[in-house]
């Protein structure tokens, strides 16, 4: 290009060049997928592709609109309800699956997230959404996919000394206890952040990942009777956390907005972790009108800490199984 | 959006589920 003379230049064909070029990064791209399934029927594993420093760079710098745009929480989402939408919206309900009867206060005359009214199981599920991963944590870092994997230490923060529960109230609940002196198993280092969490002999440290697709119901919930101590606001980018990109950016949760509360229940340590994703990025917890997320004035890398807890080692929020925790907002 | 439990729980705690499979409110995690 730097010698040819401005005539030749003329002759080249962007479109074309741009079509090949992209036409041979689909055929590489299904090449390496049929490879991976020929490996996979012989039994050998493969490991996954990896997003690299510069395409990582590129997902946590959005164009310059998209974050701004996405801080005007208010903006992005006006007071719309079904009635608003006419005859379309249950077409539109019935097409996102979603189902009307489970909600409390039917009809749908509010635009703020309706509580369910689902029966629960002994033990819940705190949202609506797909397994991305669950099992216990062996070490440090924990997988978020198959293959893939994110540091505990990173995700949560450094440990803080946080006053324990009292034991909990819940009616019909088995109630929060104190838990036991740490005492870390053989094979794990003795300082290891894993061990910091552990409080009990014969514990295990588990994990479980659900992603809640758009089109999801976006509120969480408390998944048992527990009490949260503490909660701490990861200011963050907000990058889609679809099973690909999961698959595909090492550490994704940890780059992204979030908000970890964390406490104790029956057997020990116990938190949840709200991550904000694309366009979801404000989270709120009911209980705690101090958090503002995805914020502007909040300066990505730091965190910011509220305890619950009170002095002399008691305190803190109490909740019920299924108790109505928090949700996703637009912005 | 993601939703992340990290807890502590005994030895013989099992998850009910598998990773890809769909879960609603108020179905069961796991079991003790």
């Amino acid at each position: 290009v730097h010698t040819a003379p401005a005539r030749a230049l003329l002759l080249l064909r962007p479109l074309r060049i741009l079509l090949v070029a992209g036409g041979s990064y689909l055929g590489y791209r299904q090449y390496e997928s049929y490879r991976e399934r020929q490996l996979e029927k012989r039994g050998l594993e493969v490991a996954p592709r990896l997003a690299g420093h510069w395409e990582v760079g590129a997902f946590l710098s959005p164009p310059p609109p998209t974050p701004h745009v996405t801080e005007l929480g208010p903006a992005a989402s006006p007071d719309s309800t079904l009635t608003h939408f006419g005859p379309g919206a249950k077409r539109g309900l019935f097409l996102g699956s979603c189902m009307v009867y489970e909600s409390e206060s039917a009809p749908l005359g509010s635009a703020d997230f309706q509580g369910l009214a689902a029966p629960l199981c002994p033990e819940v599920s705190p949202a609506d959404g797909r397994i991305l991963s669950c099992g216990p944590v062996r070490d440090c870092e924990v997988e978020q996919v198959k293959g893939v994997t994110y540091s505990l230490e990173s995700f949560l923060g450094p440990r803080t000394a946080q006053p324990l529960a009292p034991a909990g109230g819940c009616p019909g609940g088995r109630g929060v206890s104190p838990p036991g002196l740490s005492a870390p198993p053989a094979a794990e280092p003795a300082g290891s952040f894993r061990n910091q969490l552990v409080t009990r002999d014969g514990n295990e440290l588990y994990q479980c990942v659900i992603y809640l697709a758009p089109g999801d119901y976006h509120c969480f919930h408390s998944p048992t009777d527990w009490t949260v101590a503490h909660r701490r606001h990861f200011p963050g980018s907000l990058m889609s956390v679809s099973p690909g990109m999961a698959r595909w950016i090492k550490e994704l949760f940890c780059h992204n907005e979030r908000v970890v509360l964390s406490g104790a229940w029956q057997h020990g340590f116990f938190s949840l972790t709200a991550v904000g994703a694309t366009n979801v990025g404000s989270i709120r917890i009911y209980f705690d009108r101090d958090l503002h997320t995805n914020s502007p004035r909040h300066c990505q890398g730091s965190y910011n800490d509220l305890s619950f807890a009170g002095g002399a080692g008691r305190g803190g929020v109490t909740l019920c199984k299924g108790d109505h925790l928090g949700e996703f907002d637009l912005g | 959006s993601t939703v992340v439990l990290i807890f502590e729980a005994p030895r013989h705690f099992s998850f009910q589920l598998q990773a890809g499979q769909r879960i609603r409110f108020g179905e069961a995690l796991g079991s003790l």
